[in-house]
């Protein structure tokens, strides 16, 4: 379901490449369960977001479900990644005027679904991350754990066929990790989702069925 | 050093107020090293922003070296914060229009450095926390740990007698999360600084002279 073919990713600072990716081949089948691990600035966000669409290699193809996306056009691409991918981010990114029941809806929304519906499976994903009492809450006021939390129900609502979630379990405690995990496991197993978990926790990463390690930008 | 006394605090949301902390009785001598542990939304960021005088306690006494911090001005608080208290967010906090040598510079600057010792100053810490190379990124062309390190090195230029640490580790690989354990130790050891560390992680948490357990805003 996601191939990478000799991915590249590189930056220009002040007249100079900085490489990030070098000649990245990965792939996966439908309902797959793989943790991405290494250091601290070895690539992997950068990896994830080139599978989640939200940036271009500078070299190399990417073929989703079986279509080349780098070919697609903008408006293809964002429209493949709403009905596709649900992304964890490392840093959240909460709309902060909205309550967490509304960021959790605006996938919803976004697809053409109704105030009343997106509002319900909201609240129902919002109380399977243990935030029910909490959905009236902006993110300031919540705590980092729980706006992580609500990162993710805003993530899985849409039933993507893949999740892509970036230290998914980074803020939370080891009960509210293993909460989030079993989620995760449920998915997988029960919907066949395929799921892509960046992870610097082993226990996280031993729970996934195959562990890709990433170093200075390429597949160790 | 630090001492609070029946700290408590709570929110007012929509008329209903909301207990967050709850007759908190706490205190360290200098130079302890504590590790403060407890479950996703148990109230450890609300107490460590009372610790850092960025936030007010609703009721309840801190003394800070002595000294009664409520009672002081605004402006009185802000001088004892920036001369005492150096603080890692959870949320970074650096500012997205400076590079991270400009970032980590500020303490200094607000203390009348002048701006060839501070920029110095700020190399050499941005080098102890493996960031030599990106000084010149600014804080969205680094990956989250690059950001959670230059955080690190801002919350430490300033000598502080007290560190507060709010899940300094989070985004960090094992290795480089030791780095910064290490870090912190020397400092300890060698300049009694104080230090306070929230952290979901035991083998962090080990590696501190005590463990303080919050659930549900009281230490248990
Ligand atoms: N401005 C606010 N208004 C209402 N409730 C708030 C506000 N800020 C925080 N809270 C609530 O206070 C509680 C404690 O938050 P805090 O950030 O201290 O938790 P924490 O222990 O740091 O959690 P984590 O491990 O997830 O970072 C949470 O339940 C949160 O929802
Ligand atoms: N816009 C940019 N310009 C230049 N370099 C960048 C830019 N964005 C990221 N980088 C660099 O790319 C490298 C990889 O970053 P990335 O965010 O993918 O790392 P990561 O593996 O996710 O790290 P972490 O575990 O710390 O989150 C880092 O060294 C970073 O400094
Ligand atoms: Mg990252
Ligand atoms: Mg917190």
């Amino acid at each position: 379901i996601v191939e990478l073919r000799q991915i590249s990713k590189h930056y220009v600072m002040a007249g100079n490449p900085i490489k990030v990716l070098e000649n990245i081949n990965f792939h996966l089948v439908a309902g797959e369960r793989v943790a991405i691990m290494g250091t601290s600035g070895s690539g992997k966000t950068t990896l994830m977001n080139i599978l989640g669409l939200l940036d271009h290699p500078s070299s190399g193809q990417y073929f989703l479900n079986g279509q080349e996306v780098n070919s697609l056009t903008e408006d293809e691409r964002a429209a493949l990644r709403n009905r596709t991918i649900g992304f964890v981010f490392q840093a959240f990114f909460l709309l902060p005027r909205l309550t967490i029941l509304q960021n959790v809806s605006l996938p919803l929304h976004y697809r053409g679904c109704d105030k009343i519906t997106a509002t319900e499976r909201a609240q129902q994903m919002l109380a399977k991350v243990g935030l029910a009492p909490l959905i009236h809450h902006k993110p300031n006021q919540l705590s980092g754990g729980q706006q992580q939390r609500a990162a993710i129900a805003r993530a899985l609502i849409g039933n993507p066929a893949v999740i892509l979630a970036d230290e998914p379990t980074g803020a939370l405690d080891s009960q509210t990790g293993q909460l989030i995990m079993d989620l995760f496991a449920e998915l997988n197993a029960k919907e066949k989702v395929t799921i892509i978990i960046v992870t610097h926790d082993p226990k996280i990463a031993e729970q996934c069925q195959r562990i890709v390690h990433i170093r200075d930008g390429k597949i160790a």
